[in-house]
């Protein structure tokens, strides 16, 4: 008795393989559960590590990266870096549908995605600029600079290259089950 | 981050990724979720595999298409994501990271790497075995 289809995701996000399943099961391909099953997350959130108002950067944005890839025609869409749109995935897709292309990243990928249909809108949310005002009265730590001065594990920047061989901070101990990729 | 890998019916095979990334990263900084072989790999007649936590890490040994070639060598799933835990273990003895794989004949696994805030990884099944989708946990190696 065969077990396929088969959907399997990482960490326990059940809404996403439910969506993923179904889509199977009323006749979508496997890109296609994919695809939704991944954009399920992106509008839940799934516990903030993916989708808008997640993991600031430095400056306190969020930028979303996704990847589809179709294991019948070798072909992948990608988005790195996706600046002010929610369905990265959804961008993804069309990076693998209608183009010839593998990555598209930053403010060229935000363009592609509006010429594509995609709304332009801030990914930042109160608990987004919570979390960074947060990090930054702590002197921005953690963060992943080493080698630079002023000290990045006591201060924040602007930083400049220093001739410390030190390192800093272990990027280890920043992330985990609630800050990963 | 969500890693995700689909066996159709047909066996056809995809995967895919999507991640907001690590807090207070570096402003252009990409991790491994939308590199291909790094955050997922998929290929017909073989599997499919997706990663996940420390991107910076796992994008310098392509996890995910490794783990796929494992499996195309005959590996279990099971193996083929412990091998590839292994594998950066060997340099990055207390990395954060996991990955689940999967071949075309429904069979399946996962991988992580173990430390002591993370000792097991949870991860979502869904087939035709099952009447919703379950949870499922692996101890760390």
């Amino acid at each position: 008795f065969s077990p396929l289809p088969l959907v399997l995701n990482t960490w326990p996000f059940k809404n996403a393989t439910d969506a993923a399943w179904r889509t199977l099961v009323s006749g979508g391909t496997a890109v296609d559960a994919v695809e939704n099953g991944c954009a399920v997350c992106e509008t839940e959130r799934c516990e903030g590590t993916v989708g808008f108002g997640g993991s600031p950067d430095e400056v306190g944005e969020t930028t979303l990266d996704a990847m589809i890839m179709d294991g019948a025609t070798m072909n992948v869409g990608a988005v790195g870096d996706l600046r002010r749109i929610k369905n990265a995935i959804g961008v993804a897709r069309r990076v693998l549908d209608h183009t010839t292309h593998t990555l598209l990243v930053g403010d060229s990928a935000t363009n592609f995605a509006e010429s594509m249909g995609f709304t332009v809108e801030d990914l930042s949310t109160t608990t987004s600029k919570s979390l960074h005002s947060e990090w930054a009265s702590k002197n921005c730590q953690p963060n992943f600079w080493r080698r630079v001065t002023p000290d990045p594990s006591k201060y924040c920047g602007p930083y400049k290259p220093s001739g410390s061989l030190e390192w800093a901070i272990s990027a280890h101990k920043q992330v985990d089950i609630h800050n990963h990729d | 981050t969500i890693g995700m890998v689909v066996i159709h019916k047909t066996g056809h095979v995809a995967a895919g990724t999507s991640t907001n990334g690590l807090k207070f990263k570096i402003p252009g900084r990409v991790g491994d979720s939308p590199i291909p072989g790094a955050g997922a790999y998929a290929e017909d007649m073989i599997g499919a595999a997706a990663a996940t936590g420390d991107g910076d890490i796992l994008m310098r040994f392509l996890p995910s298409y490794q783990a796929v070639e494992y499996m195309r060598r005959g590996d279990h799933p099971t193996t083929a994501c412990q091998k590839v835990i292994a594998k950066i273990q060997k340099y990055f003895p207390k990395f954060f990271g996991a990955i689940i794989c999967a071949n075309v004949m429904g069979s399946y696994g996962a991988a992580c790497n173990k430390h002591p805030t993370f000792t097991q990884f949870s991860f979502m099944v869904y087939n035709s075995l099952r009447i919703q989708p379950t949870e499922e946990k692996v101890d760390c190696i």
